[in-house]
């Protein structure tokens, strides 16, 4: 009966990551290591779906996992891993 | 690999570096002594050497910070990004930076190294007795100074072998006060502090003062964190305090109660409602050297390789037995070419910091009496099983070597390596070489090939054992042979083996169970029935199909201890049943066990 109680879940003061949800997540991501740009992710309104499919691609690609295009199990474990913060793309 | 856009790289080989400062997470021998080790592991491929200076400008920078820490590219908190570095060149180029909102150990957890006391600066040992009860933390049981301790075996009450954990009332790091300890309470700006604060700082980091007055002294120094630190939060470096409140229930341990992501967290006051002050409790971490050999590889002008086990692929994960992968080994050689040759990676002690302090009165646990030397472990002589195990073996007379002097560490490479009845042979010139794991007899030889098989040339190409009838097959050129003891048949041409003229020499050989045999030519390889000595129909295959991660060009296949080996150079690509590379290593440092 305990286990069935809804925990409670905080937003802890001084967090610097929150759990973003897991498209955001992927932008922010993409962005930063530099799979897409600033410019494209302002250009995606018409075409948001293709685009964020061929940047996944490209970091699939580049990361040695399965190229889908989507955003997979294996690719969003791959965004949540403790990493290097030099851009894997770009400068 | 991938290098930076142009090849950026030193123009120079002798590089320096400077250590601005340290992590509160470990002790400074022991980051020192990682960092020293992560640059090792790109000298020892390259022409490249590495000196720490201690002042002025040196070519890589190396600093702990979190966030904004003053490059533009900010940290985020525990996990996520663990550290970054910039390419070769002049100011903030060649820099690398750590983030310190992580638990920095190396790999397995938080290492409580001691000081003082009695044990030479051994490590805690967790979890301990003291009096009959059992601790995994440091303790101030037992003491009235309230310096935290803890023993160094599993048991104080029975070795009395201890040592002093990390604490602000023992030392204090960097700053301007030569290690002294904390003054509490101390006044800083006209308020009184009780503890270590990071009032009047932005970085984050916990000071004192070490005299009681810093506004009148000017005297400070940064606090090592205690074991029971907590990481990032919004009290970095506190400890925990238990039990605390956390929405109207108390707490004695990390809990992760009010998370989604099951992380263990706890309070560092003794009520999280009321004061929302917290911090993760101390997991792995993340190890130090592993990070800054990746790093110290973009201050040398790699890129992110995305060959999953190199060292430059860009997430973390911890390896035990760390070796330096062949895609990291050609890109770096790509950039500075080859050094002088690979030299043994003998692991060195981390060296005790007891000659930096000298305690005025070695502190001593209260309890019981004065501590004494007790063996650590009950004495017991090694004797096992296996020492009165008959060796399964058949008994073999040993040949008599030709020349003791001639070194098999001496050589620069082998005509052939095979395991021989339990033990590898090195073959070379006429000459060979044999080393047993088994017997820890080292190196023996080198012996003469003509004695031991007469009628062989002397340069042979490869060489193996039939697992059931133990005979010896050799391949040289387009010719093989093959012994009985001593008895020889041959030589026969490879060709009778259904193995065509487009093939070049025999590299090596692969026993797969009973009966077959994969033979190892240029990039492909046949499967032999060596009952009817026969190549299967259905070859060649190629190597790289089904031994992925190899030298297609190895200079020697064989197998040894149950594990296919491919060499080329000085190095060895070891691939488990499962195919899957787990060890490069140096064949004469790993395999050969040369000094």
């Amino acid at each position: 009966p305990l286990q069935s109680k809804q925990q409670a879940v905080v937003t802890f003061p001084g967090e610097l990551v929150t759990r973003l949800p897991d498209l955001e997540l992927a932008e922010s991501y993409l962005l930063r290591f530099g799979y897409t740009t600033a410019v494209e992710v302002g250009a995606r309104m018409g075409s948001k779906h293709e685009s964020l499919a061929k940047a996944l691609r490209k970091m699939q690609k580049h990361l040695g996992l399965e190229e889908t295009g989507e955003l997979d199990a294996d690719t969003l474990e791959a965004m949540r891993a403790p990493r290097c913060g030099v851009p894997d793309v770009g400068t | 690999f991938l290098t930076f856009e142009g090849d950026l790289k030193w123009d120079h080989t002798d590089l320096t570096y400077r250590v601005m400062n340290y992590s509160p997470d470990l002790d400074k021998a022991v980051i020192d002594d990682a960092f020293k080790r992560a640059f090792k592991v790109w000298s020892d491929v390259t022409p490249l050497t590495f000196t720490q200076i201690y002042s002025g400008e040196a070519d890589i920078i190396i600093m702990f910070g979190s966030g904004e820490h003053g490059d533009g590219y900010p940290f985020d908190g525990k996990d996520g990004l663990l550290a970054h570095a910039f390419p070769p060149g002049q100011g903030i180029q060649g820099d690398a930076h750590f983030d310190d909102d992580e638990l920095w150990t190396l790999g397995t957890g938080i290492v409580v190294k001691t000081r003082y006391g009695n044990a030479d600066g051994a490590d805690c040992h967790f979890p301990f007795i003291f009096e009959g009860r059992s601790y995994s933390r440091c303790i101030t049981e037992g003491r009235r100074d309230g310096l935290p301790w803890c023993s160094t075996t599993a048991s104080y009450d029975r070795d009395k072998k201890y040592g002093f954990c990390p604490s602000e009332l023992l030392y204090t790091n960097g700053g301007n006060s030569d290690g002294s300890p904390c003054i509490f309470p101390f006044v800083f700006e006209g308020k009184s502090y009780d503890a270590c604060t990071t009032d009047g700082r932005s970085d984050g980091y916990r000071w004192c003062a070490t005299t009681a007055s810093f506004d009148q002294d000017k005297k400070y120094g940064f606090c090592p964190n205690r074991d029971t630190a907590v990481i990032g939060g919004n009290s970095q470096g506190d400890p925990c305090v238990f039990p605390f409140i956390f929405l109207g229930q108390s707490y004695s341990s990390c809990t992760s109660q009010g998370r989604h992501d099951g992380k263990l967290w706890c309070a560092t006051t003794s009520n999280y409602d009321t004061d929302k002050k917290w911090g993760f409790c101390p997991d792995r971490g993340y190890s130090i050297f592993l990070v800054a050999a990746h790093e110290f590889g973009h201050s040398l002008g790699l890129d992110h390789s995305s060959v999953r086990e190199a060292l430059m692929y860009p997430m973390y994960s911890y390896v035990q037995d760390f070796q330096l992968h062949p895609d990291d080994v050609q890109g770096i050689q790509f950039l500075y070419g080859h050094g002088s040759g690979p030299k043994p990676t003998t692991p060195r002690p981390v060296p005790t910091e007891e000659s930096q302090l000298i305690p005025t009165e070695g502190p001593q646990p209260m309890p019981t009496e004065e501590p004494q030397p007790i063996p650590t472990e009950a004495g017991s002589t090694f004797t096992t099983e296996e020492d009165e195990e008959e060796g399964t073996l058949e008994p073999t007379t040993k040949p008599i070597p030709v020349d003791p002097s001639q070194d098999a560490c001496m050589e620069k490479s082998f005509d052939a390596i095979t395991e021989i009845n339990g033990e590898l042979h090195f073959f070379k010139d006429g000459k060979y070489w044999t080393y047993s794991s088994y017997w820890n007899s080292g190196i023996q030889g080198a012996f003469s090939v003509a004695n031991t098989w007469p009628g062989l040339p002397a340069v042979i190409d490869a060489t193996f054992q039939d697992v059931l009838t133990k005979r010896v097959f050799f391949f040289a050129g387009r010719q093989f042979w093959v012994f009985s003891g001593k008895s020889m048949l041959g030589p026969r041409s490879i060709e009778k083996l259904g193995i065509g003229r487009g093939a070049g020499r025999i590299t090596g050989a692969l026993q797969r169970g009973r009966g077959k045999v994969l033979l190892f030519s240029g990039e492909k390889y046949w499967r032999l029935d060596v009952k009817i000595q026969r190549v299967d129909k259905g070859y060649p295959r190629a190597t790289d199909d089904i031994f992925t991660g190899v030298p297609l060009d190895a200079r020697n296949v064989f197998l040894y201890q149950d594990k296919y080996h491919f060499c080329q150079g000085s190095f060895y690509w070891r691939v488990t049943p499962r195919y899957q590379v787990d060890r490069v290593g140096y064949i004469k440092y790993d395999l050969l066990q040369c000094p």
